[in-house]
C-alpha cells in the first residue's frame, strides 16, 4: 500500500533527535 | 542480549523521493539559470531536516521561489510530467505574508510528504511558493488538468487542509491557459 502519513504524525518528527 | 527496537534506528520512508528547489530572481540570468536544486530526501526525518535548516518562506526576498517536486520532475511547465498539468492558485493579500504565508507552506509539504491525496496522489507533481510585493501565491501542481475525479479530489483535500472557509473558493487553472494567458488572470478549468 501507499504510505500515507497525516500531519500529526509528519509533525511530530520536527523536533526529533536525529537518527544515528 | 540487547534488542533495539526498530523504531529507533530505522528513518521513516515515504512513498516517493522529493527535491526542493530555490529559484532567485536575477535579471543578468536566464530564468533556467536562477533555478537551484536544493537537496533531495525520501525520509520523513530527512524532510524536517532540511525544512528546519532553510528560511521560511516570508524570510526569502520578493521574487523568490521555492520548489518542491517530486525526483525526476523539474519545477516547469516544460517538463513532460507538468505540461499537460495543471495548479490549485491560493493567491494571498500582503497581509497574509505575516499571517498565513509559512503555515500555508508547511501544509502544503505536510499534504505531499504525507501523500494526503488518497488514490489521487500519484496524479500530484509538486507545489511551489511564490514571493512577490504584489502578492504571495501558493500552487499544487498536479500531472493531468483534464482528470476530473483527481483534480477536484485534491482540491477539496487541499482546501480543507488549509482551512479556507467553505464560502471562499480556489480554482485550478491548466499551464497551457497560464502561458497563453494574454491579461493577467488565467480562467479556472475547476473550483472548489
Amino acid at each position: 500500500g501507499k504510505r500515507q502519513y497525516n500531519r500529526d504524525f509528519l509533525l511530530g518528527f520536527q523536533f526529533m533527535p536525529a537518527c544515528v | 542480549q540487547e534488542i533495539v527496537n526498530p523504531e529507533s534506528y530505522i528513518k521513516h520512508p515515504l512513498q516517493n523521493s522529493w527535491s526542493l528547489w530555490f529559484f532567485k530572481n536575477d535579471k543578468s540570468k536566464t530564468w533556467q539559470a536562477n533555478l537551484r536544486l536544493i537537496s533531495k530526501f525520501d525520509t520523513v526525518e530527512d524532510f524536517w531536516a532540511l525544512y528546519n535548516h532553510i528560511q521560511l518562506s516570508s524570510n526569502l526576498m520578493s521574487g523568490c521561489d521555492y520548489s518542491l517536486f517530486k525526483d525526476g520532475i523539474e519545477p516547469m511547465w516544460e517538463d513532460e510530467r507538468n505540461k499537460r498539468g495543471g495548479r490549485w492558485l491560493m493567491t494571498l493579500n500582503k497581509q497574509q505574508r505575516r499571517l498565513d504565508l509559512d503555515r500555508f507552506w508547511l501544509e502544503t509539504l505536510l499534504c505531499l510528504v504525507g501523500e494526503a491525496f488518497d488514490d489521487h496522489s500519484d496524479q500530484v507533481c509538486g507545489a511551489v511558493v511564490n514571493i512577490r510585493t504584489k502578492g504571495d501565491k501558493i500552487a499544487v501542481w498536479t500531472a493531468d488538468y483534464e482528470n476530473r475525479d483527481a483534480v477536484t479530489h485534491i482540491g477539496r483535500v487541499y482546501k480543507e487542509r488549509l482551512g479556507i472557509p467553505m464560502k471562499m473558493t480556489i480554482g485550478y487553472q491548466s499551464h497551457a491557459d497560464t502561458a497563453t494567458k494574454s491579461g493577467s488572470t488565467t480562467k479556472n478549468k475547476f473550483v472548489v
